[in-house]
Order: structure tokens, then sequence, then C-alpha cells
């Protein structure tokens, strides 16, 4: 299953997508 | 609530990507987000295949949410 194994690598890209979503200043902190 | 601050933001960044209103968004869509995150083109198809959990193509509000929601549980727990 070539999903499985693109699931292992894309989980930092995942972390490093959401963070800088997050840390993205739109409100007050 | 920060959870809630943080759909509005999942929410927003969405709306970046479908300017067109449809309700979901292309592949090529969420290259619109390469100017607010320094994302190369690469990692932002790997995170919408990422998001896609139903494959078709295309991400919903609802994907882009749950993964987020997903994301910050596995956070949580570590």
């Amino acid at each position: 299953d070539p999903s499985m194994k693109a699931g292992a690598t894309s989980e930092g890209v995942l972390a490093n997508f959401f963070n800088s979503l997050l840390s993205k200043k739109t409100g007050s902190p | 609530d920060g959870e809630l601050d943080m759909l509005g933001k999942a929410h927003e960044f969405f709306q970046i990507c479908d300017i067109e209103h449809k309700g979901f968004i292309y592949r090529n869509e969420m290259q619109r987000l390469r100017g607010e995150l320094p994302l190369s083109p690469e990692e932002l198809e790997k995170v919408f295949d990422s998001l896609d959990a139903d494959g078709n193509g295309s991400l919903t509000p609802e994907e882009f949410t749950t993964g987020l929601n997903q994301f910050l549980l596995g956070k949580k727990g570590s």
C-alpha cells in the first residue's frame, strides 16, 4: 500500500504545515 | 477558547484556497497557501494528500479541520 509509506514522511510535513498555520498571526495571542 | 480559535484559523486558510467558495478545494488550489506558509509545493501536495482522507482529489473544510484536530490530539498525547 503506497499510502502507508507516504504516511510516515507526511507526518512531519503535516506538523510543519499546522504549526505554521497556527503560529500565523490572525488574532490576539 | 483556543480550540475554536484554531478552527477559525483553519477555516480562514481554507477560504484562501477556495476563492470561488465552492466548498472544497483541488490539489492545485492548495498552492495558494504558498504565499502564506513557508512550505514548498511538494510539501503542500503532501499535506493535501494527507488531509484528503477519502482520496477523491478534493478537500472539504471538514477534512481540513479533521486533520487539524488529529494533529492537535497527537500533540497532546505525546
